[in-house]
C-alpha cells in the first residue's frame, strides 16, 4: 500500500522543492510509482518537473474543490513512473476560498483517497507556511519529512513546527508520525553548520535520516532546465545525495 | 517624514529578515531613528535583534486588532535609535482572524499613521507568501524592497511578486512603488548566480541596488547571539555590505 509523506518547514528556503522533485526523481528511478502533489502557490515543484506554470490549465487548486478529477489534472514527467498534481499562484486564493468551506483541513486526504493506491510513495511539497494548504497536507499524510538548512533561524523554527504535527496528530489525523529531519545544504566547513546539526541530532534522536544533503551548486542549476537532478548531472554530489535518501527510506532505515 | 519600507519576497530564504535586521542596524548607526515591524510569524527579526520568542509579552498582533497601543508593543535595542514592534508564532491565526474584519488589509497602515513620524525608516519585515501579513506591509508601505537570491526559483517568482504590488498600487495604495530589488547571498564564482544578475539587471533596469550583498557565513552566525552584524562582526564583508545598502538607500541613490 502507499505511502503520503508531507515535505514540510514554514522556514522558507530550506530544501523543500529540491528534496520533494529529487527524491520523488530517485524513487521512480527505483521502479517504485511514485506522485509529486505540489500545494506552494509557487508552484516550483510544478516547473522544477518540466512544465512552466504559464502551461498548466488545471491544477491541484481544481482538484481540491472537486472541479476536476485527478486524471485531468495529474501530468507526466520524464521519468516513466513519475508524476505530478500541478500547482499555479492562483492557488494563493484557494487559503481565502478553504475557509469558508466545511472540513476545510481535509480537503486533500478527501480526494486523494480514490487515488493513492496506485502509487507506492506520494510526496507533498508544502508552501512556507503552517496555513491551511500545509494543514491539508499534513491531514493527507501518513508521516512528514523535515528538510532543515543548518542555520539558526531554521533550528529555531523546528520546535514551533513539531507542535504544529502534534496538534494535527491529536486533533485531524492520529496516525501522523515523523519521518524524519533531513539535514540540508550542509557544508561541513562551516563551524555553525556542524553545531546545528549535533544540536538536531541530540534533539531527534533517532528521527534524524542518516543522508545528509551536502550543498552542492549543481541542485540549483537542474530546475532551470526543469529536470531532477538524475537528468541534470547524475554524477553530482548533489543526486548522490538523494538517490542515498531513496534507498534509506526504502529499506525503511528511515528515522523512527 | 518618514519612510516606510515593507521587505518583502514570497520565495523563502533569500535574505528578507536578514536585510530587515542589517540594513535598519546601519541605517541606525547613521543615527537615522529607525523602527522595524516583524509581520512573519516565524518572529525571525524578533529574535535576531535579540528578544527571544518566549519573552514577547505583547506583539504586533495586539497592535494590528487594537489589543494594545504602539508604546506597549514596541521594544529598544542594543542601537540607541532602533526600535523593533515584535512578533510571534500566534500571528499565523491573524491570517485567519484578519479575514473577517473590515478592511483587512489596512490594519497596519491604520494602526502606524499617528507613530510613523517619529521615525526615518521604518522596516517592515514580511512573511514568506502574499497573504493578508504581507498585503497589510503592502498598503501601509511607501515602497518595498525586494531581497533576491541569484537562484532559478527565487527569478520566477519575481514576476508574479511584481504583479501584487501592481495590483496593491492599482487597488489600494496608489503611491506604492519600488524601491528596488537588492541581491542577496551573491557569490561571484557561481556562474547561474552571474546569469541571474544579469537577467535581473536587464528586466528591471535601472531598479536593481548598486549594492551587492556577498554571501558571507558571518551573516547567519550573528542571529544565533541575537545581535546584528554591526554588532557581531563589523569587519565583515556582510556588514560592509549593509552598510553601503544603507548609504545608498539615504543619499537617494537607490533604484528609482
Ligand atoms: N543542497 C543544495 N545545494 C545547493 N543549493 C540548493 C540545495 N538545495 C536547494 N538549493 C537551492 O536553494 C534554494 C532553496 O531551495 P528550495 O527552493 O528547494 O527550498 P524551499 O524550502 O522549497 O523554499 P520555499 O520555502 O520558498 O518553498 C533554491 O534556489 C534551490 O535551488
Ligand atoms: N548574505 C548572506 N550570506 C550568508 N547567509 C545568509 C545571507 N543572508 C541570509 N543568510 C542566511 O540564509 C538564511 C535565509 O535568510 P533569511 O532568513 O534572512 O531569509 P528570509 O527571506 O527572511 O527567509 P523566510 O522566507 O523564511 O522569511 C538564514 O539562515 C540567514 O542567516
Ligand atoms: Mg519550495
Ligand atoms: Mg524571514
Amino acid at each position: 500500500s502507499s505511502r503520503v509523506i508531507a515535505i514540510a518547514n514554514q522556514k522558507g528556503g530550506v530544501g523543500k522543492t529540491t528534496t520533494a522533485v529529487n527524491l520523488a526523481a530517485s524513487l521512480a528511478a527505483a521502479e517504485r510509482r511514485t506522485l509529486v502533489i505540489d500545494v506552494d502557490p509557487q508552484a516550483n515543484a510544478t516547473s522544477g518537473l518540466g512544465h512552466p506554470v504559464r502551461d498548466v490549465a488545471r491544477s491541484v487548486y481544481d482538484w481540491l474543490l472537486e472541479r476536476a478529477a485527478f486524471d485531468e489534472v495529474a501530468l507526466g514527467t520524464e521519468l516513466q513512473t513519475l508524476r505530478l498534481v500541478p500547482s499555479t499562484p492562483a492557488l494563493a486564493g484557494a487559503e481565502i476560498e478553504l475557509v469558508e468551506v466545511g472540513a476545510r483541513e481535509s480537503r486533500l486526504r478527501t480526494v486523494l483517497a480514490s487515488v493513492r493506491d496506485r502509487f507506492d510513495y506520494v510526496l507533498v511539497d508544502c508552501p512556507p507556511s503552517l496555513g491551511l494548504l500545509t494543514l491539508n497536507a499534513l491531514v493527507a499524510a501518513d508521516s512528514v519529512m523535515v528538510p532543515l538548512q543548518c542555520e539558526y533561524y531554521a533550528l529555531e523554527g523546528l520546535s514551533h513546527l513539531v507542535e504544529t504535527i502534534e496538534r494535527v496528530r491529536d486533533r485531524l489525523n492520529p496516525a501522523l508520525r515523523v519521518e524524519g529531519v533531513l539535514l540540508t545544504m550542509f557544508d561541513g566547513r562551516n563551524s555553525l553548520a556542524r553545531e546545528v546539526a549535533d544540536e538536531v541530532r541530540g534533539h531527534f534522536a533517532g528521527r534524524v535520516f542518516e543522508t545528509v544533503i551536502p550543498r552542492n551548486v549543481r541542485l540549483s542549476e537542474a530546475p532551470s532546465h526543469g529536470r531532477p537532478i538524475l537528468l541534470y548531472d547524475v554524477q553530482s554530489k548533489g543526486c548522490k545525495g538523494y538517490l542515498e535518501l531513496a534507498k534509506e527510506l526504502m529499506t525503511g532505515n528511515g528515522a523512527a
